[in-house]
């Protein structure tokens, strides 16, 4: 069956649908069938992009790969135990169909806490958290001391996604592979981004996740957006848009997340 | 009674809670008594800031200003309506005491939709709303042609303002004043830079905003949070943190806010 990578973070804005987007592309890239679920379907971001990759296809006569791509939106009944069932089933329905026909299911959560978004993170094989190079995004996984950046203890995302791990485990016995990548590194701002590597090392043991090297701030993950296109796509005839110093860079760091993931180099 | 700033933005991390507080802090720092809501209590950024603001003041024995503040929870209750009901008790008491007893009211919005930010947007009087440079964020307040860069319809956060704007001229006929400002802008990216200027420009005109100038990338803007301080507080005496270059760009760019939102230069 399927590998689900869920892409989490209850923080906003911390590149939850860019890393979604780019994982996928670059899944089919390997030459993987791949279905992805937009658990944000209000905002969109993810289901936008593909439609925009879509309307690109058409219009240049492309064959640009599409993943196998569902939104799920939240329920509308106003009782709200039912309203999770209606959730789950419709929720519940989509992943069945995608994990028999596909190698990878991603899944794109929003950046808020909801019925939807606890399901999605229980089904995890794999969890890849974005986060900003900020003590105000760490503020979500931990509560840390002005002074000395020790940790005084978990913050709520980080219990969400152990209540997540509990439900797994309770569902099949299957554990989480939980890995955390900064998103939007600055070039300069050295000693912050020193303090925030500490605190992320010292974090990953206390609640359990691999840290990945992560993505730069750079404008190619975010300049091709309306054309549903991403910087792996930049090499295929008839996309016409020319590489350059800082896409060569974005590739690596795409290439080094895949890594962490668990692909050989040779396969990305 | 007070005048009533929210920030809002459907999108996630687009600089609410950073902008919400460096407007707090500006306006005590101008005289004014401000009090504020956290209508994203769950995830709490501005109600932690506020607490380590506090926990600083203790520490270090000073006396920086701290507004009157108050978080306002979700509604735990299963039934929906009954937990709107409870919501809005919850939020009308609260904004009630306030605005007798202060000049200006800031409320921090989540960067997703539910009942409370509905019902904190519909009290408005300036809504001023960050995004980041980035068709993503653009893709909330509008459908933009990929091609032409024009602009092809309003999106959902652009509908749900235009809904709170019926809902506050029914209240009591009075207008929204809506401020758009560009954040975490980088000196670099001219080109993509110069299109998202181009459609803010078109778009103010279209869903009836204000542009701003907005905030530089800048790691002072988030480097204080773990000590509940800002920019605007390091020329006070027991903080001993040092000024700089970057300091002095972040501080006209919060004036040139304070600005645009209807403070004379001198006041800042
Ligand atoms: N590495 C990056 N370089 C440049 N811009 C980026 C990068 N990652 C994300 N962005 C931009 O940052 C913003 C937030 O990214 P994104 O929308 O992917 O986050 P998200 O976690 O999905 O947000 P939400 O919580 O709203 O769903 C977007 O404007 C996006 O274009
Ligand atoms: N001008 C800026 N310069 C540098 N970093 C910034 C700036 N504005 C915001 N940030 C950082 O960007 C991230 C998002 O900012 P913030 O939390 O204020 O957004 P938000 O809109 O309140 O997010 P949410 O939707 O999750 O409530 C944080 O890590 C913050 O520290
Ligand atoms: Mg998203
Ligand atoms: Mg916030």
């Amino acid at each position: 069956r399927a590998h689900v990578i869920v892409i989490g973070n209850e923080k906003g804005g911390s590149g939850k649908s860019t890393t979604a987007m780019h994982l996928i592309v670059s899944l089919m890239k390997m030459g993987f069938t791949v279905g992805s679920l937009d658990i944000d379907a209000r905002q969109g971001t993810l289901t936008r992009y593909i439609e925009n990759r879509t309307a690109f296809n058409a219009k240049k006569g492309l064959k640009l790969p599409t993943p196998e791509h569902r939104p799920i939106y939240r329920s509308e009944v106003s009782d709200g135990n039912e309203a999770k069932l209606d959730e789950r089933d419709r929720f519940t329905s989509a992943l069945g169909e995608m994990v028999v026909g596909c190698n990878f299911v991603v899944m794109d959560c929003p950046g808020s806490d909801n019925y939807l978004s606890r399901l999605a993170h229980a089904c995890a094989d794999t969890l890849i958290t974005p986060i900003n190079d900020s003590f105000i995004d760490l503020d979500m996984l931990a509560r840390i001391d002005p002074d000395t950046l020790d940790i005084k203890g978990p913050s709520i995302y980080a219990e969400m996604v152990w209540d997540a791990r509990k439900r797994r485990a309770g569902i099949d016995g299957g554990t989480i592979d939980w890995i955390v990548m900064r998103n939007r590194l600055s070039h300069l701002d050295a000693r912050n981004k020193r303090d925030i590597a500490e605190i992320v090392e010292k974090l990953a043991g206390r609640i359990r996740f691999r840290p990945a090297p992560g993505f730069g701030e750079r404008v190619i993950y975010r300049e091709l957006f309306l054309k549903g296109l991403t910087l792996l796509d930049l090499r295929e005839k008839g996309v016409g848009i020319p590489m350059s110093m800082s896409h060569m860079a974005a590739r690596q760091e795409v290439r080094s997340l895949l890594e962490v993931i668990g692909f050989k180099p040779s396969d990305g």
